[in-house]
């Protein structure tokens, strides 16, 4: 099973 | 002082259409030097990006720094409700700051007027890398028809909305996607006597899982340019990006799928 990565994991929110 | 005429059909409408099932809001920075549109789908699974430089914008004008979160559906049916012959201006006056105008003016000088609120954009607010820090995380890029890019990724979606794949290594491009009921396997090599409209270029194999229905979402986007250039990483999240106008470009970003 794999774990879905979001965004935030790459770029920065503010 | 900001004036977008836009056009039933062109890149801002399409991409809007595109997003309107993925985001509520569009966050629109635009400058005198052009439009800038950043939008992410509420589960912060992918990302689009729209650059349009003012001088492919015919009849663009803006004179100061605006930031703006523009509600995509309010927009969409606002288009929608227009007729193909309409000429659409999207304004936002220093006299109405808070609220967009979008005018429609037919043929015989006719004219509709929507006015909606700006949404707030600060909330969800977030900053792309530049160019070169993405070119530098990107392990191998894939040059191919945006035709031909749809045509996959609708299939690979209808197959399995869940689970995708795309590999690619210096010889072929393939995309796996896994359905409840079978799996849809494409591969495409590499042809050495013609790299114009296929071309693969990469500094090692690179083996990326993510979910297909984002990409489908976004592909249809890509038609608008001949060609796509899918950016791929080992740790980064699928980027695809095509031209439009003469300097203006669309980007998507879909989050990958890793082991836990």
């Amino acid at each position: 099973v794999l774990t879905q990565l979001r965004m935030e994991a790459f770029y920065s929110f503010n | 002082m900001l004036e977008l005429p836009l056009v039933k059909g062109d890149p801002f409408h399409h991409v809007m259409e595109a997003i309107l099932d993925l985001s509520d809001v569009a966050h629109v920075v635009c400058t005198t030097r052009g439009l800038n549109l950043l939008a992410v789908d509420t589960k912060h699974l992918a990302i689009v990006s729209l650059l349009f430089p003012a001088e492919d914008f015919k009849g663009y004008t803006c004179d100061e720094y605006i930031s703006i979160g523009i509600p995509i559906r309010d927009l969409v049916n606002a288009i929608r409700c227009g007729d193909d012959k309409d000429t659409i201006t999207l304004k936002v006056g220093e006299e109405n700051f808070g609220t967009i105008t979008l005018s429609f003016v037919s043929p015989e000088k006719n004219t509709v007027d929507y006015e909606f609120r700006l949404v707030d954009a600060k909330l969800e607010r977030f900053r792309l890398p530049d160019r070169h820090f993405l070119r530098s995380k990107y392990q191998g890029s894939v040059k191919m028809p945006s035709v031909e890019f749809r045509r996959i990724c609708k299939c690979l979606s209808n197959f399995g909305d869940e689970y995708g794949v795309i590999s690619v290594t210096d010889e072929d491009l393939t995309y796996f996607a896994k359905g409840t009921d079978g799996d849809v396997y494409v591969e495409y090599k590499q042809q050495e006597e013609d790299t114009t409209i296929f071309k693969i270029d990469v500094r090692e194999p690179v083996r990326l899982a993510f979910n297909p229905k984002y990409l489908n979402t976004f592909a249809k986007v890509f038609t608008l340019s001949g060609q796509v250039k899918l950016f791929l990483s080992k740790t980064h999240p699928l980027m695809v990006e095509c031209k439009i106008g003469q300097k203006g470009r669309i980007r998507c970003f879909v989050a990958p799928k890793v082991e836990p």
